[in-house]
């Protein structure tokens, strides 16, 4: 059986919400060493990778590996049930076809529990390779939220670029063209404005706001998100959640023609 | 013109 108990319940709730809108139907996949999910959105342009380690949980149990298919609309919808403080508890059997989410409040005073129906999903998995990116910026999560909402309203794409100037958002329309820069700040006052560039080799790509803006939903997660680029591979958006694992998008580059 | 590339394109499978 699998059975999973999060102290802090709200962070399931928070991961959920952050990929609902770009994975519909996701396989959860569980072993003794965590709960992970990796997972395509429908334009296979972008992939969310969730790891949470065995040991971030306050209680974990795996027997066998398994894999549960679920709706993240309909999980999304049990865990909104689920008080802000709440312990989460996830069950399973091994040959069940569905999952048990329970909920209990931090006093104890009361205990829910929903059962979400497990649907069978295809799911091939990619091989991410490790990569020797050329440059990572690491920033406060709301400022890169900011910066894709901003430049959302003046075009589609946006072009980063890292040179040893800082790391340069560009994007351009039918209202004008837009460049917000970001350069390296670790002696910000206080730690959550901190930003910090490690930079081998100046590397520029072009994306699709749409998606980075999406990945933003994840912005509660974490104080910081790290951009890691390589030429003409996917940019990887890298949420870590403490104590626990991470939350990561990639979302492949648009190509010259 | 820049076109949208796909995953695949850069990630193999398992």
């Amino acid at each position: 059986m699998f059975e999973a108990r999060l102290v802090q319940g709200n962070l399931l709730k928070k991961v959920v919400d952050a990929v609902k809108d770009l994975v519909t139907d996701a396989n959860f996949d569980c072993s003794s060493s965590g709960f992970t999910l990796q997972a395509m959105d429908n334009s296979h342009v972008s992939l969310v990778s969730l790891s949470l380690r065995s040991d971030g949980f306050e209680h974990f149990r795996c027997d066998r590996n398994m894999s549960m298919g679920m709706s993240l609309g309909n999980l999304a919808k049990i865990l909104k049930c689920a008080g802000n403080d709440d312990i989460v508890t996830m069950k399973a059997a091994d040959d069940g076809d569905t999952v048990t989410f329970m909920f209990e409040s931090p006093k104890e005073d009361r205990v829910s529990d929903f059962e979400l129906k497990l649907m069978d999903i295809d799911s091939e998995h990619l091989g991410i390779p490790d990569t020797d990116y050329a440059a990572t910026v690491t920033l406060p999560a709301a400022e890169y939220q900011r910066i894709c909402r901003d430049l959302s309203s003046i075009g589609d794409t946006v072009v980063i670029s890292a040179t040893k100037d800082g790391v340069k958002f560009s994007s351009s329309g039918d209202v004008g063209t837009a460049n917000i820069t970001v350069r390296q700040n670790t002696t910000a006052d206080k730690k959550e404005e901190q930003v910090s560039i490690d930079l081998k080799e100046p590397v520029a790509l072009t994306f699709a706001l749409r998606y980075l803006n999406s990945f933003a939903k994840a912005t509660p997660l974490a104080s910081h998100v790290s951009l890691s680029m390589a030429r003409d591979l996917p940019v990887m958006v890298d949420y870590q959640i403490s104590d626990m694992g991470h939350l990561r998008f990639y979302l492949a580059p648009k190509i010259e023609d | 013109k820049a076109s949208q590339g796909r995953l695949e394109s850069f990630f193999g499978p398992v």
